[in-house]
This record gives C-alpha cells, structure tokens and sequence, in this order.
C-alpha cells in the first residue's frame, strides 16, 4: 500500500490548492528556509490523525490554518486529503483506491473523511492501526529529532520495541 | 506477548547491529535488556561502539556518529516491522559525505518495502530520489511546490 | 546595578532587531521584558515576525528560521559586550545558503573586534575564513591536524 | 587580546602533541564525522576552567584523558596550554604573553599553571573573568544547542543579558 497523493489547501503556509503525486520508492522535498517543507510533513501526519500540539508547532486547531500575510487574507479551513493505492487491501476496506479527507475550521472543529463519507475520528485511527500506516511514532523523524531516540529513558525506547512487535 | 516483544527485540538487536556496522564500517552496537520498572518490565539500552574506540557512553559520541547511530536504530525497527510510509526531516543534517553515502545506500534498500518522504538539502540524498519536489515561497508568504529534475536542483549547504 | 542592566537591555535590543532585519532582509524581532520572579526582576521573551508573516510565537518559525534568531541574538550579545573569542560549533547547519551567506557577511564584520572559531562543514563559511584547520582521524583513532588552503577543502554538506 | 596558539597533548582524541596557531579573524575547523573537531572546541572551553560535565561530554576528570584505541595505549595525563597576546593588558598580569596551562591526571587531580608556575583554578577563573574571555556562556556555542537560547525560560535569559552588563 502507498501514498499516491496529496492534496493540501488552507493549511500553514499552504493558502493555494496544491498537489503532490508520489510514487514508491523515494521523494525528496528540498527547498530554503522558512518555504513549507516541514509544513508538508506536518500536513501528512495531521490529515493521519496526529492531534499533539507540539508535534505540529500548532497549540490550538486554528493555528494550522493559513493565518494570512500583508499580501494575502486570512482563510476559514484548512483541508488536506490523502489518496492511497489499496489494491492490495492493506486497509481494511472494500475500494481499491482510498481518500483520506481532514478539515478544520476556525471555530476549532475537525471533520474526517473516507472517500467522501463524513466519519469520525476513531475511524481514521482504527483504519490505519489495522493497516500500521503512520501509527509508529518512528515512521515519523522530525527536524532537529534524530537523536531524541538516543536519549529516551529505557521505557520509553523499550515502547518503541513494542510498537514494532 | 512477552514471546512476541522477545522475538521483535532479537530482530531489531540483530539489525541494529548490521546497520551500525554498515554505517561505521565496522564496530559493534546491540541493545541490552536494562532494570524492569514498575511493571516488571526491562528498560532498552542502547551500546554503541564506533571501530577501534574504547567503548564509553552515547554521550561520548561526536554529533554526527549520534546521528548515524540513531537512524541505525530507526532502521532496525522499519526492518522488523515495515512501516508503509516513513518520513525523514532532515536527518542527514549532521552527518559528512561519506556517512551520507552510506545513509542513501541502506535507505535505497529500504525503499524498495517502505515508501520514504525525505526532506533534505544534501545534495547526495537527492541524487538517489526518485521523485523531487522544489518547496518555494514567494512575496505573499505562500508556499508554493514544484516538480524538479536533478539538474534544476541548486542546493549546496 | 539595575541601570547598567538597562543600558545592556536597550543595546541588545536595538542590535537584536538589527541583525533579525539583516538576517531576514526585513522582518521585525525585538525583546521584552516579561512577568518578574520572585527576586522582582523580569524575565526576557523573545518576540520574532518575518518579513510579511502574521506574529506567532517562536515554535511556529522553521527550523533555520530559528537558528537564524538564535545567532541574531547572540550576534547582539556579542556587540554589546565583545567577547575576545568566541567558539561556535556548526551553528550553521540548519542554515540554506543564502542564510550562511548573510550569516558570514554579519560574522566578518564583527570579527574586527572578536577572534572566531568556527567548526562547520559548509563551504560558503569557510570560504570567509582567514586560517583553515582540517581534523582527520586515522585507523589508530587518533585525531591530526592540517593546516590547509581553500583549494584543499572538499567539504559538500 | 587574542588567542595566539593552542596545544593539546593526551586530551581526548588528541593521543599526539598537538599544536594550532591562530591569527585574529576567523578561522574554521573542518573535517569527517567523529575526528574531533568539537574536540577541539572542548579542549579550549577546558582549559579556560570549564568543568561541567555535560558540556565537556565528560562525566569525571578521566573522561578527558586520552582512553586508548585498539592500536594505541591508553595515556595517564591530559595537557592543553592556550597562549595569548596581551600586549594591551587585557589580562591583569605583567606579561605581554600569557600561557596558561591545565593538567589532568586518572587520578582525578586537575593542575593549573600560568606562565609555568603553579596557581589555583581560581587564580584562573578570576585572571579570565577581568578579561572577559570565554567566560560568558554566550562565548560558546555548542553542537546541535544554537537553538537553545530561544527556549530558555525567561529568567535565564535575563541572566544572559546581566552577563553582558
Ligand atoms: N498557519 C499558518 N499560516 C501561514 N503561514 C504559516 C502557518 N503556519 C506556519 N506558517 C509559516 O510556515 C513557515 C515554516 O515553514 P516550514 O517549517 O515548513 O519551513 P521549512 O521549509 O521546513 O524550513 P527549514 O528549512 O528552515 O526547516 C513559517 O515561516 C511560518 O510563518
Ligand atoms: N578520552 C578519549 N579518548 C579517546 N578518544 C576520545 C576520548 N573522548 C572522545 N574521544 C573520541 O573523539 C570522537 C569525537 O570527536 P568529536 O566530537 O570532536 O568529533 P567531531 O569532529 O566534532 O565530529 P562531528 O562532525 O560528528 O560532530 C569520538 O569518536 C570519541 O571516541
Ligand atoms: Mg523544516
Ligand atoms: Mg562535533
């Protein structure tokens, strides 16, 4: 199962409609400083259903919505989907091609969606747990992270065993 | 589930200690089984010793062998257990061209079950992409990404 | 006592907001003095906005984007009250390379009054320095030291 | 005042008598992963008195005695000597240069000299802290920790201010 795309708008630095194609394999995303790469990143682990604050530098919902600059508004939503190849069934759903839809508006609410059917967010949480997609904290690395698996205490590194068995 | 925490810890152990040892060229590194908690259960330390040291603590590791040894860990467990998507934020950042080589080498193999999303400005990491996405920003502070061949690629730091 | 800390405050401010203007080529920063604490003196925050980006807190800015308010600040540091030497270690790692490039222009100039040492491995920084050091390690681990020209530097990352 | 030289025998991966001139402006090390570079950094920060373990990365005195590799011996003393122009007087002290000196030996004894004779540390400390030199934290700045002073509390960072004052 992989990542086919992504689509994001109204999230951070993201106010126009935008989309990644991804193939297997890898992507690099490259770029100067302050453009939005880690924006990107935080965009993937959000629409998967990624709610810690301080994992994506955003204390309440509306600070991942596009918050305008002196030449662009402010916007109300923030959306980012994810389309997923599922033509082998690693989720476990009936479409060979599965779309994963996260909003958030100002007023602080979040909705989700599978393939354009409102759901709830346990859904998202128990369809990918089933398929191990971006639940292991170490599918993720942050910026300035790497060595943080260094200096865990030994419970905590113990954890990141369990979460791979 | 005790068996299975034992079988995935035997795994990650053995992994761990080859991907140290590719990205060292040698040397040795294992996790250790440390004092159980409160539950009973044993804490995991990590030993790691670059060729020819003198084994001491993590702490006595340069930045960049800290990296290495880190992602020799993160290795390990997508090895025990593929995540289908992983993504990387600059975590080549500290390491030097050599160690980037080896880095790429293992991450190609990796890539063939994992699909990885890679932020970076290493000029040798995006050699090895297969796909390359420029993130811009222009004067209204709106990220803007386009699709990019190597040769469109300027980095240098 | 508390004067001379008030005389310090303004001029690291006023550099502070300098340098980030520099470093950003616009932008405001500037320090405050915040709560008090129990001995009645205030603490200093940090306030920094990017040319054209609504005003958040530090947490919202990129990774190079707050290594470069870091050194701005330091920078500031520095010109209030000139250190003889100062020892930076790869304080320009995050950095792309237009970044270093003010980064080193800010670095010279106040290296009129304060002998550098800088540990890096980026190009554009070593290309502003006066003497060049390279460490190698050999296969008995132990470290050596070259005094070399710019020619002879092969750094990339 | 200036740095002139630095020499460096028997501390950490420096297993050789070492030796770097400096000249005023900047100058920079380089180098491979693991070499010692912050090595060398540590080695200044030493010898101008700095025994805080986590920043020398050296939990007791022994740590900064070079430990031997599988091709050499271990060593029994630590040595950096740091040499500077005082031909302005920065440093209260009569000469125009000024050695200063620190040993470290498995027994945990430290030794401090200027100019060759025996002093106290806080004969160094205090030599230093009238000049200035390296005494500020803000003098050094560690690997991976340039962040650091954006999250420290405010206090600390008034702290920071004060030291400048
Ligand atoms: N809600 C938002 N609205 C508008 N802009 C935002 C929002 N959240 C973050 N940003 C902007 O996005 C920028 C950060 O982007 P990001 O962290 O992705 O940079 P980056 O490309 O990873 O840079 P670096 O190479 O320095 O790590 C910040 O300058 C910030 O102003
Ligand atoms: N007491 C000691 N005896 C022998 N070797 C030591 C001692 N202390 C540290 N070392 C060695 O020095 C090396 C670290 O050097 P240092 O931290 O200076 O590297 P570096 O050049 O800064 O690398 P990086 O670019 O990765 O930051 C370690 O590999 C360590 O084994
Ligand atoms: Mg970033
Ligand atoms: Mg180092």
């Amino acid at each position: 199962m992989y990542l086919k795309r992504l689509d994001v708008q109204g999230f951070k630095s993201f106010a126009n409609k935008t989309q990644l194609q991804f193939a297997p394999g890898v992507t690099c995303v490259v770029g100067p400083n302050g453009t939005g790469k880690t924006n990107v990143a935080d965009s993937l682990r959000w629409v998967l259903g990624e709610h810690a604050s301080r994992t994506l530098r955003a204390r309440k919902t509306e600070d991942v919505i596009f918050a305008g600059s002196d030449k662009r508004a402010p916007q109300g939503v923030a959306e980012v989907s994810i389309t997923l190849d599922n033509s082998r069934h690693w989720l476990p759903i009936e479409f060979d091609e599965v779309v994963v839809t996260r909003r958030a508006y100002r007023s602080g609410e979040n909705e989700y969606l599978i393939n354009n059917s409102k759901v709830r967010l346990r859904d998202v949480l128990e369809l990918f747990m089933k398929a191990q997609v971006g639940q292991n904290s170490y599918a993720f690395m942050g910026q300035g992270m790497v060595e943080q698996v260094l200096s865990l205490r030994p419970e905590d590194r113990r954890a990141l065993i369990e979460e791979a068995a | 589930i005790r068996e299975r925490f034992r079988t995935t810890f035997k795994t990650v152990n053995q992994e761990f200690a080859r991907y140290f040892s590719a990205f060292f060229r040698g040397g040795t590194a294992r996790l250790e089984l440390g004092e159980t908690d409160e539950y009973g259960l044993p804490g995991v330390e990590i030993v790691a010793q670059p060729p020819g040291k003198k084994l001491g603590s993590l702490a006595l590791l340069s930045g960049g062998e800290r990296s290495l040894t880190a992602v020799a860990l993160l290795f390990a467990l997508l090895q025990a257990n593929p995540s289908p998507i992983c993504v990387l934020d600059e975590v080549d950042a500290a390491l030097d061209e050599a160690n980037v080589g080896r880095f790429v080498e293992e991450l190609r193999a990796l890539s063939e079950r994992t699909q990885f999303i890679i932020i970076t400005h290493n000029r040798r990491t995006i050699e090895t992409a297969d796909t390359i996405y420029g993130v811009s920003m222009g004067a209204d502070n709106v990220s803007r990404i386009l699709s990019l061949k190597l040769e469109d690629v300027h980095v240098d730091e």
